[in-house]
């Protein structure tokens, strides 16, 4: 799950399904349980988007009071198992943006095979984080044990996919597995992200006509 | 390796996919 790119009433969030499921039921409301809820829709996702879910969902007529904590959540039933996601919150920014001031951070170049994925898990307890910012480069393109070479690597599991990514399918699989990151999915569910892409979410270096590596 | 506009689109295809930017 992922959080993010706040806007003063709206919240816009994407969750990968681990199933083909086709419709995903999503709520915003003021607590965890999904109980009560102040906005909630359905989305219909497939294959094509691989899954993904994307809601841009007002919360402006909930009355909502600004500064508080609101809570969201999928849930999506495929050939008759029900899949329920984590919950994520954030805090509620009303209209007239009466924050007196914000808490953010900055992230960036996460490198899944360096490691130092704790940094995500450490803003994660952050109470008073409002949003962060990651500042570019969200994964790395390279194949398996290239950078970092097997010295410098930490994790004991190979980089999916093992070759250098190219295809829209080796990019859903590299996002797909810095997303299984348990540090990365906890800061996704407690504070919303405002991303930015820079080059090797694509390729290194990369200048008009060309690349590093290409 | 791919073409490198080919490629650059299907890496911005998946970065919009995955992450939570405003369609």
């Amino acid at each position: 799950m992922a959080a993010c790119d706040p806007k003063n009433t709206k919240y816009t969030y994407n969750y990968s399904p681990t199933s083909d499921a086709v419709t995903v039921h999503w709520f915003i409301g003021p607590n965890a349980d999904g109980t009560k809820t102040i906005t909630a829709g359905t989305f219909v996702t497939d294959g094509g988007r691989d899954w993904t879910v994307k809601v841009d969902a007002d919360y402006s007529t909930g009355n909502v009071v600004a500064q508080s904590k609101l809570y969201y959540g999928f849930q999506a039933t495929h050939m008759g198992i029900s899949y329920t996601s984590p919950i994520g919150h954030f805090r509620a920014i009303d209209s007239k943006n009466t924050f007196a001031e914000l808490t953010y951070a900055t992230v960036s170049c996460s490198n899944w095979g360096f490691g130092m994925f704790n940094a995500y898990d450490t803003l994660s307890k952050i109470e008073e984080l409002d949003f962060y910012v990651h500042a570019g480069d969200n994964i790395y393109e390279y194949k398996d044990l290239r950078y970092p070479d097997d010295h410098m690597k930490v994790r004991t599991q190979i980089t999916d996919p093992p070759h250098e990514i190219a295809s829209l399918d080796d990019y859903r699989r590299r996002y797909r597995l810095y997303r299984n990151d348990a540090s990365m999915q906890a800061l996704g569910a407690h504070a919303p992200l405002i991303s930015i892409a820079d080059d090797h979410e694509y390729t290194n270096n990369a200048w008009l006509t060309g690349a590093e590596n290409h | 390796e791919g073409d490198y506009y080919e490629r650059m689109h299907f890496a911005m295809k998946a970065f919009f996919e995955y992450m939570p930017i405003r369609e």
